[in-house]
């Protein structure tokens, strides 16, 4: 009865694995690519939607090792982006993509395919690159990239990017001597001045150059360079401002990714450089196995108005100090059906609403109400061990329905957003944290 | 602040719509 009331959820473990062929899209009205807006798809860095999957195999001890790693990192990213958030001045940015090599930590993070550049076809080349092909017999060259909504500078690895200055990535390295329509941005440009403290001088032949320092202290560096970058089957974004890196050291990024997308709030981001044409709003949807496709959209394509009934809408808040992130109040969690007797006043700060950090932290007050409602309706399954931050873990071994509570966060303004079952737990462990005060 | 993270927003579609100043949320959209 109270599944039925969606109190609860029962969910098989079977279907928490991630299968060996990828089930695509969940297409619903307008949730398909348009001429009108950059639509692409979007899939976790590994898996059978990846178009380079790993064949890499993971024990059961090693996803176990690795979430832990992963969960650390991503305290540290959010430390970080808290330290910004109070005003700290400084250019590093919130990556915490980790340094380590696991299976389980590569699924923290979602990428995209896009295509940069205008290589000239030679005329050997066979039938199916000349489909591929642009009008003007060029084509772009894919690069898989990550998207993180909470950094305002996009990069890829370009040549020359020698191991051990850079690292390893799935798709060739972009060549700018390759691209028709490549360009270092001049130092004496508006687009340089524009990069503001992600500029670092000019070069030689008076090139822009550019650089970053993640918040784990690793860097990227390179020209600031201008590119078209395909996004999506329809959309070509022209002159497209992003680092042309040839050293990212230290790196956070043994993921064989090619670079990162940024969406941030930030004058330097997709989101700004596009304001004209898509109007500063995009979307995304993360698919919840690594054997599912999400997308993420720039724009608001007319065929999609149908959908607007089904969204519910909260106030997106800004900050000048920190103008990369973007927040929203949460204001109550329902655990259960149950609203969690938590005094409002403990919802007073905002909540940083990111692509990149995987686990949300509540104020304590409030993550303890959630935890122990949770535990509460929990109580027929064995508990595990904590894994870092993560308090609350299950043994499922031999368990194969799952009966999870349902658990849903209202947003100022009464939206009120139920959670997938893939968005309570991480592995066995429920998929939330505490802030360090409800204060902070 | 709190954080709403990556694993809390699986399978939503998240709108960012910022000259509206509005955050939107679809469920089961992915």
């Amino acid at each position: 009865g109270d599944a039925a009331a969606g109190a609860y959820m029962v969910i098989a473990t079977s279907t928490m694995k991630p299968k060996t062929f990828c089930s695509g899209h969940k297409v619903a009205p307008g949730d398909v690519p348009s001429p009108n807006s950059t639509w692409a798809p979007l899939h976790h860095l590994y898996g059978p939607c990846s178009p380079a999957p790993s064949s890499a195999n993971s024990t059961a001890a090693d996803v176990a090792a690795s979430m832990a790693d992963m969960v650390d990192d991503d305290q540290r990213r959010a430390d970080y982006i808290q330290k910004r958030l109070t005003g700290a001045t400084d250019d590093k940015q919130p990556m915490a993509f980790s340094s380590r090599t696991s299976q389980y930590e590569k699924n923290g993070q979602y990428a995209t395919n896009g295509g940069l550049g205008s290589v000239p076809h030679l005329k050997s080349l066979s039938t199916t690159a000349t489909t591929n092909s642009a009008p003007d017999g060029t084509s772009a060259v894919t690069q898989t990239v990550i998207i993180d909504s909470g950094s305002d500078v996009s990069w890829v690895q370009c040549k020359p990017c020698p191991l051990p200055m850079c690292h390893r990535q799935r798709d060739p390295l972009f060549d700018p001597a390759m691209s028709t329509t490549y360009a270092a941005v001049p130092c004496t440009s508006a687009a340089c001045a524009q990069l503001g403290p992600y500029r670092r001088g000019c070069s030689a032949n008076a090139q822009c150059q550019f650089g970053i320092n993640y918040g784990d202290g690793s860097t990227a560096t390179g020209t600031y360079s201008f590119d078209d970058l395909t996004l999506g089957p329809y959309d070509v974004i022209r002159g497209f401002r992003f680092g042309c890196a040839h050293a990212d050291r230290g790196s956070a990024f043994d993921y064989d990714v090619a670079g990162s997308l940024a969406l941030g709030g930030g004058s330097q981001s997709l989101v700004q450089q596009t304001a004209t044409r898509y109007g500063r709003v995009f979307s995304y949807c993360l698919p919840p196995t690594a054997s599912s496709l999400g997308f993420l959209v720039l724009g608001v394509p007319p065929e999609r108005a149908q959908l607007i009934p089904s969204f519910v809408s909260t106030p997106l808040l800004s900050s000048s100090m920190a103008p990369t992130f973007y927040r929203v109040l949460l204001r109550a969690i329902i655990v259960a059906g149950r609203p969690l007797a938590v005094p409002p006043a403990v919802f007073s700060a905002s909540s940083v609403i990111d692509s990149s950090t995987i686990i949300s932290r509540l104020p304590p007050t409030a993550y303890q109400a959630l935890r122990a409602a949770f535990r509460s309706a929990m109580t027929m399954y064995r508990a595990a061990p904590p894994v870092s931050i993560l308090d609350t873990c299950y043994d499922f071994t031999g368990v194969r329905s799952i009966t999870l509570p349902s658990i849903a966060l209202v947003f100022d303004g009464g939206a009120t957003v139920n959670l997938d079952a893939a968005g309570i737990l991480l592995g066995s462990c429920l998929a939330f944290a505490p802030t360090a005060s409800d204060r902070m | 602040p709190g954080f709403i993270g990556n694993v809390q927003q699986k399978t939503l579609e998240v709108v960012y719509d910022v000259p509206a100043k509005a955050m939107r949320f679809r469920t089961a959209a992915c």
